[in-house]
């Protein structure tokens, strides 16, 4: 899919 | 960031920093799961693949170098110091924790969000998360007297991930309703493995008595 997920969290 | 996440992140480093308290105040590993240990040192080395790759904050590089760092000295001080591995229970801390890695790592080789190394990897921290407490609680089921330091590392390190699912909650309805199902999906299995514990755990705190999980 291509919304890009942020990989902000811990 | 928000502060259900920052409340997240805080109860989780809170959880380590007793577990490390409790190792080196009584220069004691009893009733830890060594597994489970491991586990999360393999968590972490498999999700922060992108520490010096990728700078999102100060904060969240910090956090994840005092999360190795801190994870891996664990494992240390259970398998080589020379005192406190003596107290390790080795003979009941016997859950076979690959059987928990393998399937993990073939479900994020079937299910991820785009086939690449670091994200492969990255999915697969977050499957084996999910599942890496289990040692733990299989090995407080065996040892019959539960030290409060123990208790409260378990609880604090289940109230994280549930910090972390209100996380999710508040970002869907704030970000454009962005949908992360593998960290959704893997947060309430993980989560509901605790129920149990926490049900005890609430009922010692509540009679103030000794924690006791049944057989």
């Amino acid at each position: 899919t291509d919304t890009y997920i942020p990989k902000d969290e811990l | 960031m928000n502060v259900f996440r920052l409340a997240g992140d805080m109860t989780h480093l809170l959880s380590i920093i007793i577990l490390l308290l409790k190792i080196r105040a009584t220069k004691s590993c009893t009733g830890i799961s060594l597994k489970t240990q491991e586990l999360y040192v393999i968590v972490f080395l498999t999700r922060y693949l992108d520490l010096f790759t990728k700078y999102i904050s100060f904060y969240n590089t910090t956090m994840k170098l005092v999360f190795l760092g801190t994870s891996i000295s664990i494992v240390w001080y259970m398998r080589y110091h020379k005192v406190v591995k003596q107290t390790y229970n080795k003979d009941q801390d016997t859950f076979r924790h690959y059987f928990l890695a393998i399937p993990c790592f073939l479900l994020a080789l079937l299910i991820h969000h785009e086939f690449t190394v670091i994200e492969v990897l990255w999915t697969f921290s977050i499957y084996l998360e999910a599942v890496a407490i289990l040692p733990q609680l299989v090995l407080l089921q065996r040892s019959r007297n539960i030290d409060n330091l123990t208790g409260n590392y378990v609880f604090l390190l289940g109230a994280y991930r549930a910090l972390y699912l209100v996380n999710w909650v508040y970002r869907y309805f704030t970000e454009n309703h962005l949908v992360r199902w593998i960290p959704w999906l893997s947060g309430l299995v993980q989560t509901t493995l605790y129920a149990d514990f926490f049900y005890y755990y609430i009922k010692s705190w509540k009679n103030n008595e000794k924690l006791q999980l049944p057989a």
